[in-house]
């Protein structure tokens, strides 16, 4: 197994490389084990560098900076191992419009490996989704899910409450 | 594999019995501050077998039971259960399961007392089974696939050890 | 001091039971010491029911819901002991449209007392602002601040830069 | 008490010194991801006698220091002034301010060797000397007068003991 953990890394490494780039349009990113020489045990760092910065340690990264690094990396692994499906909850809280939108054009090249869950209070994130569902708390405590009929250029008209069964 | 309906009763914010399906592509979900969004999530984190309580943002596992609003009485126990479509006959044979069409329910019950039971198409079985299940398809506990609200920096602010886990699952 | 710190624990208390209420409509909140017998070394534990919802603890409760509950319970200290400014930093990030209004509307009742430094990406606090500075990196890796004329109906004009000295 | 300017030279991603008039009110600060807001909330913090780096988020104090870009050098020392209006005869005196008038500029130096210098009106001091003046004033270091970015929760997310610290310094 230790080949196999070798060949993940590095191609896991090689994604989040270019990931990065594309999404930051530049700067540059890499992934290193701690300690060459146990590959089965050593830890992972991480280095990022936004375009022109010289960074000390990605601890200095600002909060959006820092949510599309964690993206660039979350997606490099997905190029080796799609999940059939993932869930992000508010992932876009504290991005700007440039980010959101970046952050929905990668989204999109991976529809073809997985299903998208996204949860979100941005409009720009929502006009994205192929269906909306809307949750409800009209009896306070109790949560109801209403599904919203849903063409992807945003006319909704709102269903029927999703069967309460 | 491709996540197909959820159905929830007496988890969490949902009382009564509530249906979501799942179409491939872009599923969002919006509503107010605490309405019960990322109850939905840890729904799904749930039925997949989450063993730690603190990743559901409870003290025990029984506070995934609908604890009752001013107007309605606690319930006794919670009950989630997740249909997915597409399995691999491979995945199916190890877990036991009847081959005769692709898809799958995984259910999940827990009771006051905090001990659960598993069910794959309604027939009792047990943790390990459903692992068993996922296991090397992306969707395994650990695994990246369910990234919770304010912790998608987990992944780069974590120690460099426990990295790896990611790494690891992907491999 | 135990009396000293008994007297603003109590006041404390009565603020943020009555401020919770008043942000969320309705519900409970409330404060106490974990060991009562001993006052000076005790911790302190935190309560807050939404209004309807019966919460066995507030690791529970959502990330708006937990916001607006530190939010009052910030608030409530300020009642006691104002410090002469604030500084938020996209404290409004996991808010939705409806909090957001409670939130200014708190934050406005304050202004007597404290300057409040609000960093924000969000349209409706920025609204609020009696002056706004933009942070710009027209340079990589360089900060330059801007600062805009504003008046609070929000017609903005771009000031020359904030003065580079 | 109020805030009056903020000038900074060499802080973070400031090389060139950059002032900030505060008025009363509300000011806010607004700008693209990673253009520099939570660094100007982090050079009030550190001006103030922030003692720990990981709440500037670096590894050690250096850390605050410009550390250049593609076209410029890294700098050896970084320098934030703070004027302060309206400050109480106690304060000053107790800090053994001259009293001709009521504002105060409060200045920290560091070089890359990580020692801070302080000044109060352009003369040296000690820190205390800073604590000193804004004692008992709701400016003190571990204050709730600076939410950093995704902190607000910590408040209630902190162990019992730990949430003791902000209500000693109210009291
Ligand atoms: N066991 C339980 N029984 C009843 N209600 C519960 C239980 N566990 C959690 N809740 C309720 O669920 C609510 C939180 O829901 P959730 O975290 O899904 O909100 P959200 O829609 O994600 O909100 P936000 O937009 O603020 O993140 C809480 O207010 C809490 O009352
Ligand atoms: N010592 C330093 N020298 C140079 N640049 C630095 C230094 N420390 C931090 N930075 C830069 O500051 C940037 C982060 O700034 P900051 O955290 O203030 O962004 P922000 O405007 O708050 O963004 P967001 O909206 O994403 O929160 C980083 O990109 C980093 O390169
Ligand atoms: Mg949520
Ligand atoms: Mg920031």
């Amino acid at each position: 197994t230790k080949e196999l953990f070798t060949t993940t890394f590095q191609q896991i490494r090689e994604n989040f490389r270019s990931l990065f780039a594309e999404i930051f349009g530049g700067g540059s990113a890499d992934l290193y084990l701690v300690d060459e020489g146990d590959v089965l045990e050593s830890g992972i760092e991480i280095v990022a560098r936004p375009p022109g910065k010289q960074l000390r340690s990605i601890s200095l990264l600002s909060g959006g900076e820092q949510t599309m690094t964690a993206v660039a990396l979350l997606f490099a692994i997905y190029q080796v191992k799609p999940s059939p499906f993932c869930v992000l909850d508010e992932l876009d809280a504290p991005l700007d419009e440039s980010n959101i939108n970046r952050f929905i054009r990668i989204l999109q090249r991976f529809l073809a490996h997985s299903q998208f869950i996204v949860i979100t209070h941005n409009k720009r994130t929502i006009a994205m989704a192929d269906v909306l569902y809307g949750v409800t708390m009209q009896e306070q405590g109790v949560s109801k899910i209403v599904s919203v009929k849903f063409h992807k250029t945003g006319d909704a008209t709102a269903d029927q409450p999703a069967r309460p069964l | 594999m491709h996540l197909k309906n959820l159905t929830a009763y007496g988890f969490k914010s949902f009382p009564d019995k509530t249906a979501l399906n799942f179409l491939p592509g872009i599923t969002a979900i919006v509503g107010p501050n605490g309405c019960g969004k990322s109850n939905v999530a840890d729904a799904i984190r749930w039925v997949l077998g989450e063993q730690s309580a603190k990743a559901l943002r409870g003290g025990e596992m029984a506070d995934v039971i609908f604890n009752g609003t001013d107007r309605r009485p606690p319930m006794g126990l919670a009950e989630v259960s997740l249909t997915i479509g597409g399995v691999d006959e491979n995945c199916l044979r190890a877990a036991g399961v009847d081959l005769t069409f692709d898809e799958v329910t995984v259910t999940r019950r827990v009771c006051r007392d905090g001990s659960s039971e598993y069910f794959i198409n309604k027939t009792p079985c047990r943790l390990k089974d459903i692992q068993q299940l996922f296991m090397g398809t992306g969707m395994g506990r650990a695994s990246y696939s369910i990234m919770a609200q304010g912790n998608i920096t987990q992944l780069l602010s974590s120690k460099p050890e426990d990295r790896r886990l990611v790494f690891e699952e992907a491999a």
